[in-house]
C-alpha cells in the first residue's frame, strides 16, 4: 500500500493552486524515494517537475512503485475541503483505481475522507538534462510576482537581462514600456529579502508572460524563488518547499522570428 | 517573437 502523511497539510493546497490552472491532469509518481510529478502544458510550451522527498513526511509508506494519474481540477477541490492547519494524508492500494485524501483537524476531533477516481494517463516524461547555469538570481519570491503581474500590462512578453550590476525586468507595448531593475543585494539582515546573482556570462531572454505569471502561483510556497538562465535552454523558476523538497518550472524562450 | 517548444530542448526519456 501507499501512504504518505504531512502534518503540515497546507503545503499540499498550496502545491496544487501552483499547478492547477498550468496543468489539467497529471501523474503523481509514487516511490521509495518520495512522490514526483512531470507534466508539460497544453501548449508543450512549459514544464512542471515537483519533487516531494519521502523524509520530509511526517509518515511515508511505499510498498510498490506506484503512477497515480489526477485531474488536477479535481484534486484541487478535495483539497480546498481541508483546513490549513490540517493534517493530510494521501493513502492508496497496490494497483489503486482510487486514492483517498485523509484530512484530520489539529486536536484531532475532525476526520473527514475524500476518495477520488484515478485516471490512465499515458505521459511521456521528459529528459530534463543537467546543466550549468550561466545566470543565477536568488530574490524574493514576492518580489518576482509582483514584477511579473505589474510588467503583464504593457506586453505579452517580459525580458529578462542579467549582468554583474544586476537583473532587468522590461515591457514594451502599445501603452508604453517598464523597467524594473533589482541590484545585487549588499547588505542583508534578512536572507529570504536578499537578491543575489551568481554569474558566468550576462544573459537576456525574452519569455511569456502568461506562463510565468503562472509559475507565480508558485508564491505562498516559498519567501525565495530562483531563476536560471543559459543561452540555448529554457528557463528554470524554483521553488524551495520547506524542507521537504522543491517545484520547478521550465520554460521555453521566445525568439526573434 | 515566436514561442518556442519545450520539447525543441527537452526530449523523451
Amino acid at each position: 500500500m501507499f501512504e504518505a502523511r504531512l502534518a503540515k497539510g497546507a503545503i499540499f493546497k498550496k502545491i496544487l493552486e501552483a499547478v492547477k490552472d498550468l496543468l489539467t491532469e497529471a501523474s503523481w509518481d509514487c516511490g521509495d524515494m518520495g512522490i514526483t510529478l512531470q507534466a508539460m502544458d497544453n501548449a508543450h510550451v512549459s514544464l512542471v517537475s515537483l519533487n516531494l522527498r519521502s523524509d520530509g513526511f511526517d509518515k511515508y509508506r511505499c510498498d510498490r512503485n506506484l503512477t497515480m494519474g489526477m485531474n488536477l481540477g479535481s484534486m484541487s477541490k478535495i483539497l480546498k475541503c481541508a483546513g490549513n492547519d490540517d493534517i493530510v494524508t494521501i493513502r492508496a492500494q497496490d494497483n489503486p483505481d482510487t486514492v483517498t485524501f485523509v484530512f484530520e483537524s489539529e486536536n484531532g476531533e475532525k476526520q473527514s475522507d475524500y476518495e477520488m477516481k484515478l485516471m490512465s494517463l499515458d505521459l511521456e516524461h521528459l529528459q530534463i538534462p543537467e546543466t550549468e547555469y550561466a545566470c543565477v538570481v536568488k530574490m524574493p519570491a514576492g518580489e518576482f510576482a509582483r514584477i511579473c503581474r505589474d510588467l503583464s500590462q504593457f506586453g505579452d512578453s517580459i525580458v529578462i537581462s542579467c549582468s554583474k550590476q544586476g537583473v532587468k525586468f522590461s515591457a514594451s507595448g502599445d501603452i508604453g514600456s517598464a523597467n524594473v531593475k533589482l541590484a545585487q543585494s549588499s547588505n542583508v539582515d534578512k536572507e529570504e529579502e536578499a537578491v543575489t546573482i551568481e554569474m558566468q556570462e550576462p544573459v537576456s531572454f525574452t519569455y511569456a508572460c502568461r506562463y510565468l505569471n503562472f509559475f507565480t502561483k508558485a508564491t505562498p510556497l516559498s519567501a525565495q524563488v530562483k531563476l536560471s538562465m543559459s543561452p540555448e535552454y529554457p528557463l528554470m523558476v524554483e521553488y524551495a518547499i520547506d524542507d521537504i523538497g522543491q517545484i520547478r518550472y521550465f520554460l521555453a524562450p521566445k525568439i526573434e522570428d | 517573437m515566436s514561442q518556442k517548444s519545450l520539447t525543441e530542448f527537452f526530449h523523451p526519456r
